[in-house]
């Protein structure tokens, strides 16, 4: 039921 | 021109040994401030950074920003050569493709030098914001490993709930389930072995316990790991190290579908 979310869902690329 | 040399040599290799099961490939940056790295794992959940200070080398020479690009496996390969004892140097010359390790017993009665292939990588840098974190635990870092081990014999993921009464972590599997809850403990005579809860406000969050198992592999870093979460950020496990700097590791959650 879980879904992983990316690193990039919430640190944006510089 | 580059040059390092790092006293404590064995930090240098417990740091590849942290972070080589996430990072196949990785840039080092160099500059006046020490080396940094920040790489993703190839699944783009997990973010790796590291920061060795320049005071923290006994020599630090960089002419000019560089970044060297590395296997991580080769250079565990090359570092599991140098005794744990050993005085390190890093070396490479401007727009050279070798990176020189030096390898020094203590008494000067070993020298050992190896050359190693550079490659070119080409790694996206994310911007993290600064963040006040809604939780921020302490903890001796053997019961975090402990805590991590423990839960995966029973689930895949752990949730990580931190409250007034302490944080809980807890897993659900096949088997059944489990639950570990760490109260606040200040242990006056024996900083190390504190437990410390700052919580502004209750906070729970899912997390692979596949990760969290791969970031303990940087527990002989630090005797104390420093939790950080809020409920819409990656969690971040931080080991400090010794005067130098930090290896951080941020995993992103798991949220309901």
């Amino acid at each position: 039921p879980c879904i992983q979310k990316k690193i990039l869902n919430y640190f944006s690329r510089d | 021109m580059f040059e390092v040399r790092l006293v404590q040599g064995s930090l240098l290799k417990k740091v590849v040994e942290a972070i080589r099961e996430l990072v196949t490939d990785a840039n080092i940056d160099c500059s006046s401030t020490g080396l940094s790295l920040q790489a993703m794992d190839s699944s783009h959940v997990a973010l790796i950074a590291l920061l060795l200070r320049s005071d923290g080398f006994e020599h630090f020479r960089c002419d000019r920003n560089v970044s060297i690009g590395m296997n991580l496996a080769n250079v565990s390969k090359i570092l599991r050569t140098a005794g744990n004892d050993d005085i390190i140097t890093l070396k490479a010359d401007d727009d050279g493709d070798l990176l020189t390790f030096m390898f020094e017993s203590p008494n000067q009665d070993r020298i050992s030098d190896i050359e190693m292939k550079l490659m070119d990588i080409k790694s996206e840098h994310l911007g993290i914001p600064d963040a006040e974190y809604e939780a921020v635990i302490k903890m001796p870092s053997q019961e975090f490993l402990r805590i991590c081990k423990d839960l995966s014999n029973i689930g895949d993921t752990v949730v990580i709930s931190v409250t007034k009464e302490g944080v809980k972590f807890s897993t659900r599997g096949d088997i059944g389930n489990a639950n570990i809850v760490c109260r606040q403990n200040t242990t006056l005579d024996k900083p190390d072995d504190s437990t410390i809860i700052q919580m502004k406000e209750p906070v729970s969050l899912t997390f692979a316990l596949r990760y969290m198992n791969s970031f303990t592999k940087a527990t002989s870093l630090s005797s104390s790991v420093t939790i950080s979460m809020s409920s819409d950020l990656p969690i971040v496990v931080e080991y400090k190290i010794a005067d130098m700097g930090y290896l951080r590791f941020y995993l992103a959650p798991k949220i309901e579908d």
